[in-house]
């Protein structure tokens, strides 16, 4: 359960980070 | 049947959106009883993303000339930094009690709302690029409308140097558009429709041309010279209107995947 939780924000994170390096393009 | 309509939404989602599901049923597992994990340091590095997130999208909104782009934005970065406050505040709730029914749906709470609202921001952005799009499909549809007026070979090499740089941008950007899609019937659309407007392109130009040249002669067939010409500037302005229709569409038909 501990795992996938942890996965699961990692991945969140990283799709945050996703979607702002989409805006920095997009805005550029 | 993809659940995103463009290929670079799909990559950055459909991973998270996953999980999400898994997440779901991990929750309904620990519904026997099993204790939480301590979630403060991903928590905490998903707030922290999120900030970021929030103030480059801000500047954003700031710097942006469409204005559905900034009416719609400030949502969605609303929905996410809810989202992480209902993370950060699940995650505290465990630190007190790692069987706390509340903080779990909270956790899934959190972990939707950050899905859907980052899905609402590429949402936004994908709706911008398009109308970017739109706007350079309905240039040439403004020079369309003019092809009836030319009347001399002078002003029809005018036409044919402003049309022409137009006409390259649209090609491009829908073809790149299509390439994008994940909507194999929408992509065929855009293919089909944008080979119709090159096909026809240099025979308006050509059909322009025959009808200057016999107006300016005073012979005859200057009106059939003209019906065909407009009946070819006709035919691409339909063909860009079916370009515009398919690339404002996000859902799918049923039918016509059917």
């Amino acid at each position: 359960l501990r795992v996938g939780w942890e996965q699961l924000l990692t991945s969140i994170n990283r799709n945050i980070n996703e979607v702002e390096n989409q805006i920095l393009t997009r805005d550029s | 049947m993809p659940v995103f309509h463009t290929k670079t939404i799909e990559s950055i989602l459909e991973p998270v959106a996953q999980q999400v599901s898994r997440l779901v049923i991990l929750h309904e597992e620990a519904e026997d009883g099993n204790a939480m994990p301590d979630l403060e340091k991903p928590v905490f590095g998903v707030s922290r993303a999120v900030q970021n997130l929030v103030k480059v999208g801000r500047e954003t909104i700031q710097s942006s000339d469409d204005a559905i782009l900034r009416q719609d934005m400030p949502a969605a970065l609303q929905r996410v930094e809810q989202a992480a406050r209902h993370l950060e505040e699940a995650s505290g709730m465990l630190k007190a009690d790692p069987f706390s029914q509340p903080a779990r749906k909270k956790l899934i709470e959190g972990s939707r709302g950050i899905l859907q609202g980052t899905s609402s921001l590429l949402l936004c952005f994908d709706e911008s690029e398009v109308r970017k799009i739109i706007s350079e499909c309905k240039r040439v549809l403004d020079y369309l409308a003019v092809a009836e007026v030319v009347d001399s070979l002078e002003d029809l090499v005018r036409f044919v140097k402003d049309l022409s740089p137009c006409l390259s941008k649209v090609s491009r950007e829908v073809d790149g558009r299509q390439k994008e899609l994940t909507h194999q019937v929408h992509r065929d659309i855009l293919i089909r429709c944008l080979e119709e407007v090159k096909t026809l392109t240099p025979i308006l130009i050509c059909s322009m041309k025959i009808y200057i040249q016999i107006h300016a002669q005073g012979g005859k067939g200057g009106e059939e010279a003209g019906m065909n010409r407009d009946y070819l500037a006709q035919r691409m302005t339909d063909e860009l209107n079916e370009i515009i229709r398919v690339l404002q569409l996000t859902t799918y038909d049923e039918d016509e995947w059917d």
